[in-house]
């Protein structure tokens, strides 16, 4: 479903290149359950921001279902984006004018769903992360973690054939962060393809099927788990 | 060196009032380190912004060096902190439109630091948590990982006594968390205060001989390393 051919995103920085990924092939089928680990700066949110076709690639191809998507228009790129692709941001990327229901709510109202149904969905995400009882905090009302919730919730809201979580759990206690892997896992059952970035290698090694190892913005290792 | 005693942080919502702390008792010696873990929305961040000083109570008082400075005007805890206390926040709080190095050097220029020093500290520092080749790098274009160095060393600069560290090793891989975690211990070793928010159970037990549990905005319970 998703596939990166030979790509590189290079930063121009004065008379200095970045080479923030340098010649990275990394192929996701539909249904994957896949997790890129690997050291700080070694390139997985760029990685992740190509998979989700929010940025464009310096060299290479990205197909998403067999379109080559690298010379897309953003317009076109975002009509894809909103109804295939959740994505949860290492940052969250939260609005912060908006409370936490109406960020959740936010991407259904691109999609045109009428205010009932986007209040009713929301409604329900909030109850799945245990947060109905913040949905009218602002995110500066909110702790590290529950603005987490709030993205990871917000992710789901036109419920996506492809979730994207850059290290989804964080700023999450052990409890809640297995709850949203197992939440995951659930979707992942019901045929959502699912790539996470992670820094824990035992919530790797438990939930996905296949660790891709990024270093220095390339592809160190694949590493795939075989059913017993 | 620091005492939290029967410690209240409560925000008025409306007609709701939520009690991000409600009772709480810490008490820190000189030389500690000492972790605090707890589910996501227990007040760990609200504790930390106490005990730094950077917010103040509802209710009870806040000792810093037998100080009650529970009362104190802004700029009065402003030169407190300043000199004594050095802050690693949950979401950083890098100044967006100065470089990783400018943003290590701002502390320094509060306390009057010449600009040779400051410079050669924030290098330094720099060099410590192995981003000398991004410091001329804004903060939007540097890893979530890197960006959490930036606040490490910035919390540094003005070699504090006690260092407050909001789930510092969140975006690190678990080789650079451990750099991290071991110059901590090296700091304490020296006699600084270490107090960390982390939900990384291993961690806390690993570095910290005390570690405060929260829940619900009160202390759960309090565990100590006894040495063998
Ligand atoms: N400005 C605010 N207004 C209203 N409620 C707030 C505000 N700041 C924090 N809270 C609430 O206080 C509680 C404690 O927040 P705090 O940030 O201390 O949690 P935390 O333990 O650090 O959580 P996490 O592990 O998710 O970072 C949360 O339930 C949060 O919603
Ligand atoms: N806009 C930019 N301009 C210049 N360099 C950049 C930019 N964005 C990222 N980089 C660099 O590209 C490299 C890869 O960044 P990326 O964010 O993908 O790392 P990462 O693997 O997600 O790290 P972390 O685990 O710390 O989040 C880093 O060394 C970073 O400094
Ligand atoms: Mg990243
Ligand atoms: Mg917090």
């Amino acid at each position: 479903i998703i596939k990166l051919q030979n790509v590189a995103k290079y930063y121009e920085m004065g008379d200095n290149t970045v080479k923030a990924l340098d010649g990275v092939n990394i192929s996701i089928e539909k249904g994957d359950f896949v997790s890129i680990m690997g050291p700080s700066g070694s390139g997985k949110s760029t990685g992740m921001n190509l998979i989700g076709s929010l940025d464009l690639p310096t060299k290479g191809e990205i197909y998403l279902d067999k379109h080559d998507i690298s010379h897309l228009t953003e317009s076109e790129l975002e009509q894809i984006r909103g109804k295939k692709i959740g994505f949860i941001f290492q940052s969250f990327n939260l609005i912060p004018n908006l409370t936490a229901k109406e960020n959740i709510m936010l991407p259904m109202l691109f999609q045109g769903v009428a205010k009932k149904g986007r209040e009713k969905k929301a409604e329900e995400l909030l109850n799945l992360v245990d947060l109905s009882d913040r949905m009218d905090h602002y995110p500066n009302q909110l702790s590290g973690g529950q603005q987490q919730r709030v993205a990871i919730a917000r992710s789901l809201a036109n419920d996506p054939e492809v979730i994207l979580a850059d290290e989804p759990t964080g700023n999450l206690d052990t409890k809640t962060g297995e709850m949203v892997m197992n939440f995951l896992e659930k979707l992942n059952k019901k045929g959502k393809t699912i790539i996470i970035v992670t820094h824990d290698h035992e919530l790797a090694k438990k939930h996905s099927k296949i660790i891709y190892w990024l270093k220095d913005g390339r592809v160190e290792k694949v590493t795939k788990k075989i059913k017993a």
